[in-house]
């Protein structure tokens, strides 16, 4: 689960920005 | 004649691409074929990047922080294009994301499994979806802001000239098929529900909405495209050919990030991480 942190987090929230 | 419930989940999965993806066929095809009044800026060597990464910057790149924007034109030109690649990719995965939360079924499904289809579905998508920003001589970029030329892309030093070739070499093909935005819907949605990605574990439950919507993309070809009777096997065929192109450009990244000093995004170090 660790390995896939942002995955996860996009799954979970909706529109939550992933800036680069 | 379709049966109801599958009218629906076209209908859906259409209305749901039309709303998460801010790029679509329908649109790229105005900025490609001139019929807008703002046409897009043609990026074709480093004088007309530097004017675009001024003109487009929040296009390109988002909101990056200023002091990471001004040190930014120190890096080498390969480096900031594959900058901006990622800041792309990155809104590619979010759109996606978003879009598959939106395929009956998948909300549903064990967490873990939904990051796997993610993991290994989003590129396959990204790529098919990026064949409606291509023709023959480019890309288009920055929301249809900016059209790179594939001439300057493969004039860049490698390995990154060798990035962006075998996408347009897919697009020309897939472009070919001339599938339409409710087609690419489903044609989305089909990679992304995928039922033999490495380390699922409700197979079934996934296969069971795989199986419904190659079940809908079938019957919307037969009924979208009449007089193509070989479109779906041809479409089911490209799948593999996705398959292909990502486990390349993997490779490429790979090297990319070992050899060069250009940093991966978080993200998207998570999903090359371990993929094949």
């Amino acid at each position: 689960k660790e390995k896939h942190k942002i995955l996860h987090r996009l799954l979970q929230n909706s529109s939550s920005p992933v800036d680069l | 004649s379709q049966k109801p419930d599958t009218k629906s989940l076209v209908r859906q999965m259409h209305e749901a691409y039309l709303k998460h993806f801010h790029m679509n066929k329908a649109k790229a095809r105005v900025f490609l074929t001139g019929k807008t009044s703002t046409p897009p800026f043609v990026i074709h060597d480093m004088d007309t990047l530097q004017h675009a990464e001024r003109k487009l910057h929040t296009q390109l790149l988002g909101n990056v922080a200023s002091g990471d924007a001004s040190s930014l034109q120190e890096r080498e030109v390969e480096a900031r294009l594959f900058l901006f690649c990622q800041y792309a990719s990155v809104e590619t995965v979010t759109e996606l994301t978003e879009f598959a939360k939106a395929v009956p079924g998948f909300a549903a499904l064990d967490l873990n499994d939904q990051v796997t289809l993610l993991k290994y579905g989003v590129y396959e998508a990204l790529f098919a979806l990026l064949a409606s920003c291509m023709n023959k001589d480019g890309l288009l970029v920055a929301r249809g802001g900016g059209f790179i030329t594939r001439e300057f892309l493969k004039s860049l030093r490698k390995p990154f000239s060798d990035m962006m070739e075998p996408k347009f070499q897919f697009a020309m093909r897939f472009n070919a098929l001339e599938l339409d935005d409710s087609d690419l819907a489903l044609f989305v949605a089909a990679i992304i529900c995928c039922g033999d990605r490495p380390g699922l574990s409700d197979v079934s439950h996934i296969e069971r909405i795989q199986e419904s919507i190659i079940h809908a993309l079938r019957l919307q070809l037969l009924s979208n495209h009449p007089d193509n009777a070989l479109l779906f096997p041809k479409l089911l065929q490209k799948l593999a050919d996705l398959r292909q192109l990502v486990t390349e450009h993997a490779e490429l990244v790979q090297e990319i990030n070992k050899t060069e000093d250009a940093s991966l995004h978080p993200l998207l170090q998570e999903i090359y991480r371990d993929m094949y």
